[in-house]
């Protein structure tokens, strides 16, 4: 479980990236 | 500034790769950020459809998880359950075999004893269900009162 955790952390993390480059695009 | 800000997020979106084809996608986001920055409704197009794919295939990844976090809690769940029985099952036995095996023998050498020092000759040891260990006490407990109503007859 732990391990499982951890993917969904990284995964979200990832998310969060791409919605900040979306916005970054937005505010082009 | 926007672009400086781009260029650490992609840094940051490569050092957290988990995924197949996400390295990959972030070389095309690198590719085709810059352009889209400078107005290149192309390259934004394309900019935007591999953010997309990027987020997409996060989002999978973490379902996928989700899936396998639930399934490892439904295991779980029911291997507690069956430990829970297992353990029951076990201290049941073991309760038996220390009635059984323990008290039960105590409890009938004390009887005995107490019999015939209360002027009881005829008590003796008596128990089919003990373990031949008990059985051999109890043949050598009746043996030694046979012999002292033998002595005392006599």
């Amino acid at each position: 479980a732990p391990a499982v955790q951890n993917i969904i952390h990284k995964n979200d993390r990832s998310i969060g990236i791409c919605e900040k480059m979306f916005v970054l695009l937005i505010k082009v | 500034n926007t672009s400086n800000d781009f260029e650490k997020l992609l840094e940051m979106a490569s050092e957290n790769i988990t995924e197949e084809n996400e390295g990959e996608l972030i070389e095309q986001i690198r590719v085709y950020y810059k352009y889209a920055l400078n107005g290149d409704i192309e390259a934004l197009e394309k900019t935007v459809e591999k953010i997309s794919s990027l987020s997409e295939i996060n989002r999978k990844a973490i379902n996928t998880a989700d899936k396998v976090s639930k399934k490892f809690a439904v295991a779980g769940s029911w291997f507690v359950v069956f430990w829970a029985a297992g353990m029951f099952f076990l201290g049941m036995y073991y309760k038996r075999v220390f009635l059984k095996d323990i008290i039960y023998p105590y409890e009938e050498i004390n009887a005995v004893l107490n019999a015939n020092l209360t002027g009881d000759k005829f008590r003796r040891c008596s128990g089919h269900e003990a373990i031949d260990e008990i059985n051999g006490i109890y043949s050598k407990i009746n043996m030694i009162l046979d012999k002292k109503s033998a002595g005392l007859e006599s």
